[in-house]
């Protein structure tokens, strides 16, 4: 499945594209 | 990768989303719309967490924690861990991962925690799971409430719903709108009596058009009225910080489903949806942005 934004002031969709890697969160 | 449980931060500049590499690996992630920059929370190995969302003030993550679990099933494999969603809670942390706590200690499935508008309350549904192998997980869903001050649990409504969406509040936190998709139980109407199998008729066809209500908090005795059942499956409900409006429906059965935004005064807008399936969408705090999981 897939990730869309819609932006609803300018009437486009967006396919959100995602970096592979993902920085972990530390406290 | 596969995605879930999608939802904004309170700036509506960063969308909050769990990604799945393998069914035994999803973490919590937040994409930065601007940026670009992903990062995630890495919960132990022995939990997993999914469907957060981040608190008004941006400092704390409420979310479900599921304990992991062997397999039980005939089907499912000895040597891998499963989640126990039977035994899920609703958890806290601060927004940098640390301080991590239950808010809930109950058996119970639980699903879709919100904070309210104030940062000072959580909603989220709680129901009962459903045979193993059953189509859909749980059911006899209802909405509940905890005060973060004092840590106590209230029950929202008593409809047993047999599915329901992300519970939100409207602005001022006293009503809050969710889907509930198939009540089992009404006002005034004892379940399973027969002799009311008119009324329980009445009932089904009034709640066919909609899965969508608005409901008081502080009580459990309210009326179970759908809105916006002039048109066709109205569903997934969904307020923004100005006390807008949205959800799903369709004008008619032959039309597309459409995204509509009823303003503080009643009136309707709309925008057609792409032909797609889509399995969770939240719609920005600002109002601006609809981000969806197709």
């Amino acid at each position: 499945n897939s990730i869309h934004v819609f932006d609803l002031a300018g009437g486009k969709w967006e396919e959100i594209s995602l970096p592979a890697d993902a920085n972990p969160i530390k406290p | 990768f596969s995605y879930a449980a999608i939802s904004f931060t309170p700036d509506s500049q960063k969308l909050v989303f769990n990604r799945c590499q393998e069914s035994d690996s999803c973490y919590i992630h937040i994409l930065d719309l601007k940026t670009k920059a992903l990062s995630y929370y890495r919960s132990p190995a022995d939990q997993e967490w999914y469907a957060a969302k981040i608190s008004p003030s941006g400092e704390q993550v409420v979310f479900v924690m599921a304990p992991m679990t062997s397999g039980y099933l005939p089907k499912e494999d000895k040597n891998r861990l499963y989640s126990d969603f039977g035994n899920a809670q609703i958890a806290i942390m601060d927004a940098n991962g640390s301080n991590v706590r239950l808010l809930t200690h109950s058996k119970g499935y639980k699903m879709a925690p919100n904070f309210s508008w104030s940062g000072k309350k959580v909603i989220f549904a709680q129901g009962d799971m459903r045979k193993p192998g059953s189509k859909t997980i749980a059911s006899h869903l209802d909405a509940y409430e905890i005060d973060l001050e004092n840590g106590h649990i209230q029950r929202l409504t008593n409809f047993r719903f047999f599915q329901m969406g992300r519970p939100s509040y409207l602005p001022g936190d006293k009503q809050f709108v969710v889907d509930g998709d198939g009540p089992s139980k009404f006002p005034g109407i004892a379940e399973n009596d027969i002799s009311t199998i008119d009324i329980l008729r009445a009932f089904e066809k009034k709640h066919r058009n909609s899965q969508f209500y608005i409901f008081n908090v502080g009580t459990e005795a309210q009326a179970l009225e759908p809105k916006f059942d002039q048109l066709k499956g109205a569903k997934s409900s969904m307020a923004d910080a100005q006390g807008n409006l949205y959800f799903r429906a369709q004008p008619s059965s032959a039309d597309r489903v459409k995204l509509y935004r009823s303003d503080t005064k009643g009136s309707l807008d709309s925008w057609e949806l792409p032909n797609m399936q889509l399995w969770f969408s939240e719609i920005s705090p600002n109002g601006r942005l609809f981000a969806v999981i197709s």
